[in-house]
This record gives C-alpha cells, structure tokens and sequence, in this order.
C-alpha cells in the first residue's frame, strides 16, 4: 500500500458525505446503495465513520461529472481513467468525481460503480496506488465479483487512522507472492502448452516468452468460476480444462465457460457419493486416462469410455510410491508426474515409479 | 513469433499522455518523437513498468502497452 505524500489525513474520525448529483446509468437508490457499501468497508476496519448529509459542504463531495469539469484533471471520455478523488483536507479534498462518459452499473458489467467508489474513497481518506494487484487500491480497474478489502488495504487504512474499535481485528485476502517461498497451490494445469498455478483467487502463469511470472485474477478468464478451486486438469485432445470445486466441476475452451456447467462428480465421473471433493487431477493425453486424487487414494477414469476403471480406488502409495499419503496439486509435463504437497514438489517417473527430484513447489517461476 | 512490430505513432501517444497523466512526466509540448527517446521517458516507463511488476526495459513493449490501454483510476501513481 502507499499514504499519499506528505501523510494528509482526516483530524477527525467522524466524516460526512454528499451526493451532489446522480448519475442516470443507475437508480437513485442504487447509487446511494453502492456510496454508502463503500464507505462501511472502510470504517469496518478503521475507527472512522461516515453520515451523510444532503445540503450544503460535506467533507467529501461526491458527483458525477464529464470532460473538463475545472479542478484541472478533466476526464477523458469513455473508458480509460473512469475515476478521481482527492486527498484529505478543506474544500476539494476528499471529493470524489465520477466520469459521467463511463456507463456505471451495480453487475458484472463495466464499470461497477460500488468497487470504483471503494477504490476511490481510499484516496478520499489519504491512501495512494498500491503495487498490490489483490488491493482495492490497485491502480487499473478489475471487478472479480465481490467488493472486500484486501490486508493490504486494511495496513494501509490503518497506518493513517489506527485499528478499528470492533474487538476481533477484521482481516483481508491476502494476494500470492510467486517467490514467497511458502507459497502453495489449491491446483495446477495444463492449458495450451503452458502451466497455470492457482491460488486463493489468483492464477500464477508462466510461459517461456515471458520470465516475470503473470499473476492475476482468475475471474479475469473465467468469472463465473469459484476462487479456492480444489483441482484441475486439462483433456487436451478436446481442448478442455476441467475446474473442480466441492463435488462440482466446471468445463472451459480457452476464455469461454462451457454450457450446462456446473455438473456433479457422481453423475459425469461415477464417483461414489462418499467423495465430497477432489484434492487434485492429472490427465494422460497418450493414454486417455485420468487419475483423481482424494486423501490416500486415487481412481483412474478412462476419458474415451468416459467410465472409471474397475479395481479403484487403490492406495496412492500403490502406484505413486514416496509421494505421501495427500496431495494438493499435480500436473504432468514431459513424461514426468509433478506431486505438489505444501511447499514440497515431487517430481515423478511413472515408467520407474520413483521419485526424482524433490523441489520447492515454486519452482517453475525462477525466483 | 512475429518480431514485436515497430511501434505505431498512437501507441507514441498512448505511452506520452499516460506517462504524462500517471508519472509526472513533464511535457514542455516538445515533438513526440524527440520527448519520445528522451532519458526522462526512458526513466518514466521504467517507473511505471516497475509499479506494474512488468519487465523494466524502459522500452514501450507489448505488455507495457496491454497495461496502459487498461480502464484505471485518474489519480496518478506517482505524486506530482
């Protein structure tokens, strides 16, 4: 997180606030829903509070305004910068415009005016741009579906303006670091030739083009996928990935979430219902067999009879030898079985059943 | 791959008015081109690419370019 330069901050912790104008994308009452959900997400964690007052000068004025609007940064038309605010102090500071050339909207759909106001309300109370791509404060817009604060945002509110008075402490997602090196995976798959890591609500990606290691937002491919997924393989002569969460699973083609998802594990895989999640999947492109891994065992499911195998589930020690008794992820790459448990990485030989390498679990992103 | 083709003159702006908005780049409304290999644009994308995790070549490449085009707040990320 960053304090904007010179620490200005609010002298008093309880603020008020005006809607000057409105925009017309949304209902009135939208409006002031989306204003007033922002502004509790920062006096949650924080000891201030915000009332809203409906004449006259509030500390922080809100209104929706285009083009030069003369306080010197005019917007731009659509898209581009949507958004400003100003720091804490007399007249202008605080103020939040809006760019009324944007369509606002309380959905999916560019721009969300609740996560835009959140984002913006930050600068109101004294927080700059943070680095931190998890952050409300980040700089550049992405909507992942929910409005929270990240643990960034929460140190940086509170590096200004204390802890809030609530007794247990709030607390925020925390965004990967690829080179943490106790970082570990909820899964891990193929797609297209490259390998993508998944955590929390992040994706990790890398790609022999590129060495900084791409981390995003999974929604930022797929939205109406879950975040924490449990596991995930790809049936590469379909050009398929499968996401799999609880006993639910999700089917994608590159960016677009197939139809009729989300199905069952019973139904399309005959799992038995004692099964509640999958820890991790792996699939063998030259033998159309996959192997599921729960707890201390794996089934083996033929995608081309689409039926699993008789004689499973078998112990994992059985065929998967030293790995341990419990998975998170796994991946196939080059002939290789590639275990991931915590921070530990097997890397396996399933032609000698033995394992060859042990490596950190971030290994692939050359820290 | 197709070698990364020589960037086009939009993109030129796209790179000065962002860094101009974002990173304070001062712009005594000299000719693009000249601003545009100027040391202190160099500098500038370096700072932004640095912000951004991106990789600091101080060169306007592709993912730099992805990252500029992106819906964003108006506020800058380096304090005038």
């Amino acid at each position: 997180f960053a304090l904007t330069p010179g620490n200005p901050r609010w002298e008093r912790t309880h603020l008020t606030y005006r809607i000057e104008n409105y925009t017309p994308d949304l209902p009135r009452a939208d409006v002031d829903s989306a204003i007033r959900k922002a502004f509790e997400l920062w006096s949650d964690v924080s000891p201030l509070t915000f009332t809203k007052v409906f004449d006259g000068q509030a500390d922080i004025m809100i209104s929706f305004v285009r083009g030069d609007h003369r306080d010197n940064s005019p917007f731009d038309g659509p898209g581009g910068n949507l958004a400003h605010a100003f720091q804490p102090g007399p007249g202008i500071g605080g103020d939040a415009h809006f760019d009324e050339d944007e369509r606002w909207t309380n959905n999916f759909r560019d721009y969300n005016l609740y996560r835009v106001a959140a984002h913006e309300l930050g600068h109101s109370l004294g927080l700059s741009h943070s680095t931190d791509i998890g952050a409300l404060m980040y700089p550049n817009y992405i909507f992942n579906g929910d409005v929270e604060l990240a643990q960034d945002d929460i140190d940086g509110i509170q590096a200004i303006y204390g802890p809030s008075q609530n007794p247990t402490q709030p607390t925020g997602p925390q965004t990967p670091q690829a080179c943490d090196s106790k970082l570990t995976f909820d899964a891990i798959t193929t797609i297209r030739g490259e390998m993508m890591f998944l955590k929390d609500r992040f994706y990790m990606r890398t790609n022999s083009f590129y060495p900084e290691v791409e981390l995003n937002f999974i929604s930022v491919f797929w939205p109406t996928l879950p975040n924490k997924l449990d596991a995930a393989y790809e049936v590469s002569d379909r050009d398929e990935v499968r996401f799999f969460k609880g006993n639910k699973y999700w089917a994608v083609q590159g960016q677009d979430v197939l139809r009729g998802y989300p199905k069952d594990i019973y139904s399309s895989f005959g799992f038995p219902r004692t099964v509640n999640h999958i820890d991790a999947a792996v699939s063998e492109e030259d033998t159309g067999k996959t192997y599921f891994f729960v707890a201390n065992k794996y089934w083996r499911y033929d995608e081309r009879k689409r039926s699993m195998d008789a004689g499973y589930p078998k112990m994992i020690a059985h065929e998967f030898p030293g790995i341990g008794d419990k998975i998170d992820a796994v991946f196939k790459k080059d002939g290789f079985f590639y275990f991931f448990h915590g921070t530990r990485q097997y890397k396996f030989d399933p032609r000698t059943k033995r394992i060859l390498t042990l490596l950190k679990a971030n290994s692939w992103f050359n820290c | 791959f197709p070698a990364s083709p020589e960037i086009r003159e939009q993109d030129v702006e796209t790179v000065q008015k962002y860094l101009e908005n974002y990173y304070d780049l001062k712009s005594d409304g000299k000719q693009i081109e000249k601003q545009r290999n100027s040391g202190l644009v160099v500098e500038k994308l370096k700072q932004m690419q640095e912000f951004f995790g991106l990789k600091v070549t101080g060169k306007p490449d592709a993912e730099t370019l992805k990252m500029m085009k992106q819906p964003r707040c108006g506020v800058p990320d380096l304090a005038r």
